[in-house]
């Protein structure tokens, strides 16, 4: 474990002194190796391990305390404060609308489904919208989950106009009452000029109160890139962090809330409907520090 | 005195952020990075090259022998069965690969042997009725392996080539799954003891080392004979499939670059190393 690692690299300190630059070196560097094999992004690593040695240095080294401990704590502590920073409620806005994007198969449309089971339990009345008219059996996947969960439902599976289909979503939910449309869209690359744009016309055209960036828990270094491309055409309001029920250290999520600065509201853990909670940030800072 | 010259502090720099950017990972990065040393000081055509030049050098060396051809089928059915965890490009691939094989001028059946996931079925039969493409499936909730059982009966009733099997999208660390899998292994060998003649990972290119995780409990469990890699149309650059092949020697046969049935393309390690360091 690191704090096991840090307690070796540290062994010199017991009860002496203070720690400096010189004594943590081999400390910092366990760190550094600990967020990379998380998958945390390699610039990402290296300022955060700037951060912890700038909190770190000239500290007392506190009796009765073994130093990897006292490392490990401020290590975490600093982490938990980064994940954790930002609005991770939702929009209180009535009716809500929540835009779903993100790369192919990072489970935006069970995550949908899963926001609007949520949701429902909290008391809105859901519409889920069908955005994705690309993917084989994509309308009709959200539609069996909407089925399950009883929630309303659109689709129009004859128009190859995402933007209007998000505004007859709005239309239909407004028709039946729902108070709440959570809009699924297709996957794409933030390299893909036209998808990109294809999201931003639906973003103006429903004007979202929250849009949420759904990540695999397992993405690895392009998790900035991804981030930053979508953020900066779509301005982000939140992440949904899928998959934890995995082994995968989660680390891209650490990327993306510092380089992006977006909060993460919602963690995905498992396929079922209920495998779906809000975000805490110690779980995860202790998942990443494995 | 004759030792050739050391690699520089920042080529070494160099090369190993392109290694940790490329999701190569801790392990693999420090085993890559030593070889370029040992190369570098041994190999006298390396010295005083680019590091970009030395890294896909060195790269392509380590994965020498990755690149997995599909032979002819030697049994009829010949079964190539696609496994991974949720989202990773599988029924894409099945799709795909069924089309490249039908060009090839094999008779090739699909099956739909995810039988948990909402819509999966109707996502085969979707790529199956678009390609012109036999599948055979059930109904939800049936029995995976009953149903890989009934596709395999009917590929070798009408004397297909190739049937490629669909599998749910699983997280290797669920052993329930895990066990899923086997039976679907062991029904199959019932009747043919050497099916699945092929067992392919599918492996979501994008992410990170986790993907090493996944193709060692898998290979564990279900004895992995191939890699597809996926999604390595997008900015990611896969790196865990080097890991995955020092580790487990397990052939790469194909890279997933698009959502069309068109984009599959047949691993090249030459291609793969100007990918990482280009
Ligand atoms: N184990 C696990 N599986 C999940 C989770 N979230 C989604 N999945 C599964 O991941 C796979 C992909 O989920 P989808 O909801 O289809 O992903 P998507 O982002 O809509 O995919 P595209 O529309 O193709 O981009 C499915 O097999 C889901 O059941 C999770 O938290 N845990
Ligand atoms: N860009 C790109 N997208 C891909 C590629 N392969 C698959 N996809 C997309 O990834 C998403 C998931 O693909 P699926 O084939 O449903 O993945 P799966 O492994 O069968 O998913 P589950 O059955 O839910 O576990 C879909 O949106 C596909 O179009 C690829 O090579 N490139
Ligand atoms: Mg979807
Ligand atoms: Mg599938």
């Amino acid at each position: 474990s690191l704090t096991e690692k840090l307690g070796s690299a540290l062994r010199n300190l017991r009860g002496v002194g203070t720690l400096t630059e010189a004594n943590m070196a081999d400390a910092l560097k366990e760190v550094r190796t600990a967020l990379l094999a998380a998958d945390v992004h390699f610039k990402v690593a290296r300022d955060f391990v700037e951060r912890v040695q700038t909190q770190c240095v000239g500290q007392e080294v506190l009796k009765g305390v073994a130093p990897g401990q006292q490392v490990v704590k401020i290590i975490h502590d600093e982490l938990v404060r980064l994940l954790g920073e930002g609005e991770t409620n939702l929009s209180a806005a009535r009716p809500l609308k929540i835009l779903m994007v993100g790369l192919h198969g990072s489970g935006k449309t069970t995550s949908t489904a899963k926001l609007g089971k949520l949701l429902k339990k909290r008391g809105y009345r859901p519409l889920v919208a069908a955005c994705d008219i690309y993917r084989p059996a994509a309308i009709d996947q959200l539609e069996i989950l909407a089925k399950q969960e009883e929630l309303s439902f659109y689709a129009d599976r004859a128009s190859r106009d995402v933007p209007a289909i998000g505004a007859a979503a709005l239309a239909a939910a407004s028709a039946d009452g729902s108070d709440c449309v959570i809009f699924d869209t297709a996957g794409r690359l933030q390299i893909d000029a036209n998808l990109i744009e294809e999201v931003k016309k639906l973003r103006a055209k429903v004007q979202p109160d929250e849009v949420l960036l759904v990540v695999d828990g397992a993405l690895g270094q392009e998790a900035v890139n991804v981030a930053k491309t979508f953020h900066e055409a779509l301005s982000l309001t939140g992440l949904i962090l899928t998959k934890l029920d995995g082994d995968a250290r989660g680390g891209a999520a650490l990327s993306i809330k510092s380089i992006t600065g977006v909060p993460i509201k919602f963690i995905g853990m498992g396929e079922k409907t209920g495998d779906f909670d809000t975000f805490y940030p110690d779980r995860l800072a202790s998942r990443i520090l494995g | 005195i004759f030792f050739g010259k050391r690699i520089d502090a920042d080529s070494l720099e160099e090369l190993e952020e392109a290694l940790y950017t490329a999701d190569f990972g801790v392990e693999t990065t420090a085993e890559i990075l030593a070889e370029i040393r040992k190369a570098y000081t041994a190999d006298e055509t390396l010295q005083g090259r680019q590091a970009a030049e030395i890294g896909a050098a060195v790269l392509t060396r380590v994965l020498a022998g990755a690149e997995g051809a599909l032979p002819p089928p030697a049994t009829k059915p010949t079964v190539i069965a696609m496994i991974g965890v949720n989202g990773s490009g599988k029924t894409t691939t099945a799709a795909k690969l069924a089309w490249r094989l039908k060009g090839d001028g094999q008779m090739v059946t699909l099956a739909a042997c995810d039988t948990f996931r909402a819509a999966a079925v109707e996502q085969l039969k979707s790529w199956a009725t678009k390609l012109d493409i036999e599948v055979i499936a059930s109904h939800p909730g049936a029995d995976a392996a009953a149903v890989a059982f009934d596709a395999w009966q009917a590929a070798k009733a009408r004397g297909r080539d190739y049937l490629i099997v669909d599998t749910a999208g699983r997280l290797h660390t669920k052993g329930h799954l895990m066990d899923e899998l086997a039976k679907i292994r062991r029904v199959l060998q019932k009747h043919d003891p050497s099916a699945p003649q092929h067992r392919w990972l599918v492996v979501d290119g994008s992410l990170g080392t986790n993907s090493i995780e996944q193709a060692k409990v898998f290979h564990e469990s279900f004895g992995l004979t191939g890699l597809v890699v996926t999604k390595l149309d997008g900015t990611s650059r896969g790196g865990a499939l080097v890991g995955i092949w020092r580790q487990l020697k397990i052939p790469i046969y194909f890279l997933g670059l698009g959502e069309q049935a068109e984009d599959l393309q047949p691993f090249s390690v030459e291609n793969y190393a100007k990918a990482v360091f280009g």
